[in-house]
C-alpha cells in the first residue's frame, strides 16, 4: 500500500544485489560466473533481470529497481519461472 | 499457463502419493486433509486419480525438510522459498518438498498448506509457472481464502491440455477468469482513492493505479485483507480520517492501510440506511461538502460524515440529480470537482459545480486503454 508521507530511500546495497543475484540463479538460471568476467556477468545479470521483469509484467529495464526488488522479496515457490 | 520443456506429463492417469513425514505445525489429520483437498483440485478437472500409499515408493513423494534436504535445491529458512516440486518423471520426478522453516496453517496465518500444496502438485503434474496473477500456478504466494476454493480458469485450461477434461467437474462454469483491464466490456464493482492512488475493484481483485503510472498492479483482495470478502460492492475513502470503507452485502469494514479498524465490520443500517437495503451499489465521498453518497438501485442517499447521520429528504432518484448517467451506478469516485460514475462499460464525468455531464468515456479508459 502507498505509505503515507514517509520518504523511502531507493539505493541498493551490496547485500541487495547479492540477494537479487541469488534470486535470479534460483528462478532464472543465472549461471555463476568464473571470477574476472565481471563485465560479461553484468550483461547476464541484466538479461536475466529483464526476463524476470517481463515475466511479472514489470518495467523491463534490466536494472534493479524498487518494484523488482520488492517482488523478489515476496514468498514464493522454489521452482524456476523458466523451464530448464 | 506454461509447461515444462518437452511438455513432461505422466503417461498414466492413476497416480500414487505418499506422505513421507509431517510438520509439527499442524495435526497429522490436518496435513492429510490439506493434501487430499489439494489433489482433488486437479482430479476434479481431469481424468486423473490419486491414491495414497503409506509405504514404498509412490509417484509423488511428499515431505517436509529444511535448508539442504537431499536434492541439491536447498530451502532458505523462513519465508522466501516456501516449497518446490519436480515435474513428472521417475525417481524424484513428481516429488513435492515443503520448507519446514515456514509456519504451515489451515487458514491465513503463516502459509496455507492446502494452497501451497495445490500449487506444488500442479508442478508434479507438469505445469510450470503462469504469468496470470490470478492463477494458482502464479509463482508468488497469495492467500485466496480458506473455503470455497475454485481452480482459476487459466490453470484448468493448462492441465486439460496435458490430460484432457474429466467428466465430474463439480464447478464447470465457475472457474474464475482474471479480469482484463483493457477489455472493451470491462465493468467495475467499486472504485476509491487511497492516499492518492486509485483502487479499482473487480471480482476477487483490485488494480492499484498510481497517478503518475500507466501500468496498474493487479492484486487479490484477500492477499491484502484476508478477512474481507473476495468481492465487494462499493468503496470510498474518507481522507479526513485516512480510512477506506469497503462494503459487501449488509456489512462494511473501515481499513487503515493494511489494518481493519477496531469494531468493524458494522452493518450498513448503522449508517441510517433502511433495513430493507440488502446491499449498496456504489459510494462516493465528496470532500468539498463532507457528504458521502450511497447509491442503491435507482435511488441514492446522502450521509453527513461530520454529524454522522443520513441527511433528511433522502432517498432521491439518481436521474433527478444526476441526469443522463442512467438509472443505476456500479462504482463512483470524485476528483477535482467531478464525480465519475461507472455504469457498465461507460463512465460519466459529472461536474459537481455545473451539475451536468461533461464527458462520456469508456470504463477501461481509466487504465489509459
Amino acid at each position: 500500500l502507498p505509505i503515507s508521507d514517509e520518504d523511502d530511500s531507493d539505493e541498493f546495497t551490496k547485500q541487495d544485489f547479492e540477494f537479487a543475484e541469488r534470486y535470479l540463479k534460483t528462478h532464472y538460471n543465472l549461471l555463476s560466473n568464473p571470477a574476472g568476467l565481471l563485465r560479461k556477468s553484468a550483461g547476464t545479470f541484466a538479461s536475466k533481470l529483464r526476463e524476470m521483469q517481463a515475466f511479472f509484467g514489470l518495467d523491463v529495464t534490466g536494472k534493479l529497481d524498487e518494484d523488482t526488488y520488492e517482488l523478489m522479496q515476496q514468498p514464493r515457490c522454489g521452482v524456476p519461472d523458466v523451464g530448464e | 499457463y506454461n509447461f515444462f520443456p518437452r511438455k513432461l506429463k505422466w503417461p498414466q492417469n492413476n497416480l500414487t502419493y505418499r506422505i513421507v513425514n509431517y510438520t509439527p505445525d499442524l495435526k497429522k489429520s490436518e496435513v492429510d486433509r490439506a493434501f487430499r483437498k489439494a489433489f482433488k483440485v486437479w482430479s476434479d478437472v481431469t481424468p486423473l486419480n490419486f491414491t495414497r500409499i503409506r509405504s514404498g515408493t509412490a509417484d509423488i513423494m511428499i515431505s517436509f525438510g529444511r535448508r539442504e534436504h537431499g536434492d541439491f535445491y536447498p530451502f532458505d529458512g523462513p519465508s522466501g522459498l516456501l516449497a518446490h516440486a519436480f515435474p513428472p518423471g521417475p525417481n524424484s520426478g513428481g516429488d513435492a518438498h515443503f520448507d519446514e522453516d515456514e509456519l504451515w496453517s489451515t487458514d491465513s496465518n503463516g502459509y496455507n498448506l492446502f494452497l501451497v500444496a495445490a500449487h506444488e502438485f500442479g508442478h508434479s503434474l507438469g505445469l510450470e509457472h503462469s504469468r496470470d496473477p490470478g492463477a494458482l500456478m502464479y509463482p508468488v504466494y497469495t492467500y485466496t481464502g480458506n473455503t470455497g476454493f475454485l481452480l482459476p480458469d487459466d490453470d484448468v485450461q493448462g492441465i486439460q491440455v496435458l490430460y484432457g477434461k474429466g467428466d465430474h467437474d463439480p464447478h464447470p462454469d465457475d472457474h474464475p477468469k482474471t479480469p482484463e483491464k483493457c477489455s472493451p466490456n470491462l465493468t467495475l464493482d467499486a472504485i476509491t482513492e487511497l492516499r492518492g492512488e486509485m483502487m479499482i475493484f473487480k471480482d476477487r481483485f483490485f488494480w492499484r493505479l498510481h497517478p503518475q503510472m500507466v501500468d496498474a498492479d493487479l492484486v487479490q483482495i484477500k492477499s491484502f485483507w484476508p478477512e474481507i470478502p473476495s468481492k465487494i460492492d462499493a468503496a470510498y475513502e474518507n481522507s479526513e480520517n485516512d480510512h477506506v470503507l469497503l462494503f459487501r452485502g449488509r456489512k462494511f469494514w473501515a481499513l487503515n492501510g493494511y489494518d481493519i479498524v477496531e469494531g468493524y465490520p458494522k452493518k450498513i443500517y448503522e449508517l441510517g440506511l433502511p433495513r430493507s437495503v440488502k446491499a449498496i451499489d456504489a459510494a462516493v465521498h465528496i470532500s468539498e461538502t463532507g457528504k458521502t453518497l450511497f447509491f442503491v438501485g435507482e435511488k441514492y442517499w446522502s450521509y453527513d460524515e461530520n454529524s454522522q447521520v443520513m441527511e433528511k429528504d433522502y432517498p432521491r432518484f439518481i436521474e433527478d440529480d444526476f441526469p443522463g448517467i442512467g438509472h443505476r451506478v456500479d462504482a463512483a469516485y470524485q476528483k477535482n470537482g467531478y464525480i465519475y460514475f461507472f455504469n457498465g462499460a461507460l463512465q460519466f464525468e459529472f461536474s459537481i459545480w455545473s451539475e451536468r455531464i461533461i464527458r462520456v468515456l469508456n470504463t477501461n479508459s481509466i487504465f489509459w486503454c
